[in-house]
């Protein structure tokens, strides 16, 4: 999957994928002080591609720890567990499911928005690619604003940027690929070669999506995010991120 | 498609010289609504006048909306009038030698339609009658029953069934009813949205032996099926004005129940019915789940609790239960009144002291084979003593076993208390029956469902208001939607799941079936005209049943006349009139629900009302003499006046 941080302060957008094995689970939020915690599974392409093979995220999991309410979203079914007990709502429909001040509204073949005390929100896209495609899957696309209260003590593959590094990029030059520039980024107390390039925003335009720029970190982003990729699997689709 | 098995030149004629030349039975189901046509044609192959029947089986439920007969060329035609006054056009011209009525029949879920001509010999004969019904989703599946009683072997046999489901169809199953007789003959073709089934079998395939004259065919030619259900939780289907809103979510975990059951014990239980009640009951305790809770009470003149309140359904509890049962010995009276309000205090105290959870479910199965006998005898009393005690949340289940019970009394106690009945045969297939009953309504699934449409775009909107939602039922709610104002129709479904409310909202096209049904030349394109109509009566017999003063019952009987009318079809409050083209000669086809306390008739509700005994003299069944010489004459007028009012 690819990752786009934006950096508001900074006014700069920083993205990086992760490359892992389907069925891998990644913690995207660990903030044991708030009780919230975001994970998402991988999913394979159905072939590989230049010997390849992409990876989506095809369920994501929250754990609203203080209500003891998880939610699945997979690309079959939204459903929302209460201990032993568990309600699901499908991509077909359109509808809500309330629950102890949690709202998990569903938009038919669209998105699904889930919605802590009416404040902090958390949007998951659903993409779904034509039936028999010879290589593609259907996936899910992750978005949280970055108005949402977390803890300073939140972590996670984007968890760890609620609060914002220090980023400097210069000496941007031609790079390898042409119209691609190469820059150097300052982060972390790392210095990284970084790639101009451009990802995609899908909640405006669920078919095209939007154009992000972006400063492309290479290797899983190393050096961007703390510690390497591989650290940040975790068991369960509600696990915390243990550090 | 199939291969048409033309007459194969094979001698189907009987020792009374009657030939039956074709017996052909056509369904078509248009979304949930079946469409059935039986015709029969037949021919008096004697010198000398006999005796022709058409008699067929109907499913309760099912709305008779006409009948044609063609004598020689002469085809007689029908009207549907309202009661009285087809009783006195049918008192001024009787047709000779002819016959029809509506009759009640003790098999399950059936009454009978029937037809009687004396003709002399050399006439040919053909009867067609239509009916429709709603077809109920239970235990998730649709089930199609056609009768088949040809009554004789047939040149052609044909049983044609096509399912036309806008939903998409899961699966399509023929059990085998008739028997192994008939294993692979019958063909499934099923496409996305349609099937076809067809069931053709030749003469000799009809014979009950090789070189047997009797014909084989005699029972139901089933059909079950499912839509497709993965997906949506609801279908909202709009087509020429009318909408129908169908909902039937999955995947909800269950809501935890709060039972009791209350069983009598009087002495008439006594041998097989209390043998199988204990059977039945084994195996419901032992489903129940570890979150719900139960208890027990039986009764004869005394009540007695298993537990004093509810207990968690835990495996020791439900063994425990399960010995008490056992441990029964029926004897003694009935006395319903007392049993009924004990459970009901049971269930009142344990909401009372916060024992009950939120989200549970509340509810009372009643088994009793017998009118009360001890305590509060009159039916009205205890009718009104539980409705004045019983919270509006709980549901009220009644099992009426054998015909010694009052089951319209049943049946009233149960739909205005949230509830349904279930009328149960007291014989070998009990336990089963009771089984069956019991995991219709073991799976609440949701509660306090609340189906919203936009004021003003819709009208004449159906029952909206739901206390539960059963795992493999299906909510059906209609109504008429302004189509030439509006482009699509919004609902928005409300309830309580197990650990959630749901909201849940649906959007579609006022147009959006017109091609698919436009399209298909089977499809009815009156459905949903039709589906309303039919809950919409149902929905009035019910309420005219509860109706506290005769006022109200006499409008509600008016709207139920109108709407019969006007739809064209057999209630109670009409009657069918069956005429020559000159108008000489008049049958008259009467429902047989007369009876003052009957509920419901043609209601969608399980079971069916008692035999009675206002079948008209006139339409009672011939016996299968070989020679009947003598003509049938119709009713005196005396007896056809005696019923129908507030």
């Amino acid at each position: 999957p690819h990752f786009i941080i934006n950096l508001p302060r900074q006014q700069k957008n920083i993205c990086f994928n992760i490359d892992s094995e389907p069925g891998t689970i990644l913690n995207l939020i660990s903030d044991a002080a708030s009780g919230i915690v975001v994970n998402g599974q991988l999913v394979g392409a159905k072939k590989r591609v230049n010997n390849k093979l992409s990876t989506y995220f095809g369920k994501i999991g929250f754990y609203f720890e203080d209500r003891r309410l998880k939610v699945e979203v997979s690309t079959d079914a939204i459903t929302l567990k209460d201990g032993l007990s568990s309600t699901s709502l499908s991509w077909s429909d359109t509808g809500s499911l309330i629950r102890r001040r949690l709202r998990i509204s569903v938009a038919k073949e669209s998105n699904v928005t889930l919605t802590v005390d009416g404040d902090s929100s958390f949007m998951v896209l659903l993409h779904r690619v034509w039936k028999k495609h010879p290589a593609h899957v259907d996936f899910l696309g992750l978005y949280i604003p970055p108005t949402n209260n977390f803890s300073a003590a939140a972590h996670g593959l984007i968890g760890q940027f609620m609060r914002e590094p220090d980023v400097r990029v210069y000496n941007e030059r031609p790079g390898r690929v042409p119209g691609k520039s190469e820059a150097t980024m300052d982060v972390k107390g790392h210095k990284l070669t970084v790639t101009r390039g451009l990802q995609k925003d899908y909640r405006l335009d669920r078919v095209f999506g939007t154009n992000v720029q972006c400063w492309f970190v290479h290797n899983n982003g190393k050096g961007f995010l703390d510690g390497s990729y591989s650290d940040y699997f975790v068991p369960t689709l509600y696990s915390y991120l243990k550090r | 498609s199939t291969p048409s098995n033309d007459d194969s030149g094979e001698s189907v004629t009987g020792e009374d010289n009657i030939i039956l030349h074709s017996y052909k039975v056509k369904s078509t189901i248009t979304s949930r609504l079946a469409n059935t046509m039986v015709q029969s044609r037949v021919e008096n192959g004697a010198r000398h006048p006999q005796n022709l029947v058409f008699d067929v089986q109907i499913p309760k439920g099912a709305f008779i909306h006409n009948f044609t007969m063609n004598v020689n060329g002469i085809t007689f035609t029908s009207s549907v009038k309202e009661k009285s006054s087809a009783r006195s056009q049918y008192a001024q011209a009787r047709a000779k030698g002819k016959a029809a009525g509506i009759l009640r029949s003790n098999d399950l879920d059936m009454e009978n339609f029937k037809a009687e001509l004396n003709v002399p010999g050399g006439t040919k004969v053909q009867f067609e009658i239509h009916y429709q019904q709603p077809i109920r989703r239970k235990l998730s599946t649709y089930e199609h029953v056609v009768p088949l009683q040809p009554g004789r072997l047939a040149k052609q046999l044909e049983v044609d069934i096509r399912i036309i489901e806008p939903q998409g169809i899961n699966f399509v199953h023929i059990p085998n009813a008739l028997g192994e007789h008939f294993a692979g003959i019958a063909t499934i073709s099923k496409g996305e949205k349609k099937a076809h089934i067809s069931f053709k079998p030749t003469v000799a395939q009809q014979r009950k032996c090789s070189n047997c004259s009797l014909t084989a065919v005699e029972g139901n030619f089933v059909v079950t099926y499912d839509v497709n259900r993965d997906r949506k939780a609801g279908e909202l289907e709009i087509f020429n004005g009318y909408f129908i809103h169908y909902f039937a979510p999955e995947n909800l975990d269950p809501l935890p129940k709060n039972i009791l059951f209350v069983i009598d014990v009087s002495g008439s239980m006594w041998g097989l019915k209390m043998r199988q009640t204990v059977e039945a009951m084994k195996t419901i305790l032992g489903d129940l789940r570890s979150d719900d809770k139960f208890s027990i009470l039986d009764f004869n003149h005394n009540v007695r609790c298993w537990r004093d309140s509810l207990v968690e359904a835990s495996r020791m509890q439900t063994d425990a239960a399960k010995k008490y049962i056992e441990g029964i010995h029926p004897n003694g009276g009935t006395n319903i009144n007392d049993a009924l309000l004990r459970a009901i205090f049971i269930l009142n105290e344990a909401n009372k002291f916060g024992m009950l959870d939120p989200n549970s479910v509340s509810m009372i199965v009643l088994v009793s084979d017998g009118d009360p006998t001890v305590g509060e005898l009159k039916l009205p009393t205890i009718q009104k003593n539980v409705k004045k005690h019983i919270q509006d949340d709980i549901s009220l289940f009644c099992l009426g076993i054998g015909f010694d019970v009052d089951y319209d009394f049943l049946k009233r106690l149960a739909h205005e208390n949230n509830g349904m009945a279930q009328r149960i045969f007291g014989n070998q297939e009990t336990s089963s029956q009771m089984k069956k009953f019991y995991n219709q309504v073991s799976t609440p699934l949701l509660k306090k469902l609340e189906f919203n449409y936009p004021q003003g775009l819709v009208s004449d909107v159906t029952h909206n208001t739901f206390q539960n939602y059963f795992g493999g039922s299906e909510i059906v709610v209609a109504g008429k939607v302004d189509t030439v104002n509006v482009q699509h129709l919004q609902s928005v479904i409300t309830a309580t799941a197990s650990n959630a409310q749901l909201v849940l909202e649906t959007l579609e096209d006022v147009e959006g079936l017109d091609e698919f049904l436009n399209n298909d030349i089977h499809a009815d394109p009156k459905f949903t005209e039709k589906l309303w109509a039919y809950i919409t009566i149902n929905q009035l017999m019910a309420e005219r049943n509860l109706a506290p003063t005769a006022a109200l019952k006499r409008n509600i009987t008016k709207s139920i006349l109108q709407m019969s009318l006007d739809h064209h079809i057999v209630t109670p409050y009409t009657a069918m009139l069956i005429e020559s083209p000159d108008g000489e000669e008049l049958m008259l086809a009467d429902s047989p629900q007369d009876r003052k306390r009957a509920c419901c008739p043609g209601v969608l509700t399980i079971g069916q009302p008692k035999p009675d005994n206002s079948i008209p003299s006139w339409a009672k069944t011939t016996p299968k003499t070989k020679d009947t010489l003598s003509l049938l004459m119709g009713p005196t007028a005396a007896a056809v006046h005696e019923v129908d009012n507030d």
